[in-house]
């Protein structure tokens, strides 16, 4: 990945003050500074703009700018609080702050829940369980009949559609967690925990730009 | 587990496009 030319903290697009930041997620202020050093090289990887565009977030997350992924995707739009196409500092790290060991579990729950409302109509319906389905499938080279796919449809359904209206909202989403606990383990990253550790050069970097 | 007993969401949970530890791979 490249580097970003600017070496000056506050020419971050959407900049924030760490203080205010760490009041309202669950990082610490060092940690939020770490994380900027990860934002500057997620966000300069191939427009060196300071915002991360969706091509250098695939490039993150794939190692590959041009690989569609559906989750990808929903997880970008999600980031991108402003609906501008970009995701600025702030955005960044509030959103990361959700998968944050310590966040809240009842924003973890919203966040999946948004996840998979594809269509954001509030609910998650069939059709969108059955993309969801497919797109995994297809992502992992696994050929499943399209009766299995149904089948899997089908039973979760059962198992999430306490109503039976053929949707699921978000108290039933809710209840369905609570059954199933694991559902909501992609949204822990155990790593925003040492964070400080992972992204040791902002101590340095830091430093420089005082001197500067 | 084998795809047709997990509930659909276990099985999506496990996409690679929702696994955002990969951002803090250098």
């Amino acid at each position: 990945m490249g580097c970003c030319s600017s070496k000056k903290v506050g020419r971050t697009p959407g900049y924030e003050d760490p203080t205010i930041l760490a009041s309202e997620t669950p990082f610490t202020e060092s940690e939020v500074e770490a994380l900027h050093e990860l934002y500057k090289k997620l966000s300069c990887s191939i427009i060196d703009d300071g915002l991360i565009h969706k091509e250098e977030f695939q490039l993150a997350l794939f190692r590959n700018s041009k690989r569609k992924n559906l989750f990808a995707d929903r997880i970008f739009d999600l980031f991108d609080v402003k609906r501008n196409g970009v995701v600025d500092y702030g955005e960044f790290v509030r959103s990361l702050g959700v998968f944050h060991p310590n966040a809240n579990v009842e924003d973890k729950i919203n966040f999946a829940f948004r996840l998979y409302d594809l269509r954001q109509t509030g609910y998650i319906e069939r059709e969108e369980l059955k993309e969801m389905v497919l797109a995994l499938l297809h992502e992992s080279d696994l050929i499943l009949s399209d009766d299995v796919v149904e089948t899997i449809v089908d039973k979760t359904f059962r198992d999430a559609d306490l109503k039976g209206d053929g949707k699921i909202d978000q108290e039933e989403w809710k209840e369905l967690v609570k059954k199933h606990p694991t559902l909501i383990k992609n949204m822990t990253l155990p790593y925003l925990k040492d964070i400080t550790l992972a992204f040791p050069s902002f101590v340095l970097s830091s430093e420089v730009e005082d001197i500067e | 587990a084998s795809p047709v007993t997990m509930n659909a969401f276990e099985l999506i949970s496990t996409s690679q496009g929702l696994n955002l530890g990969t951002l803090f791979e250098k």
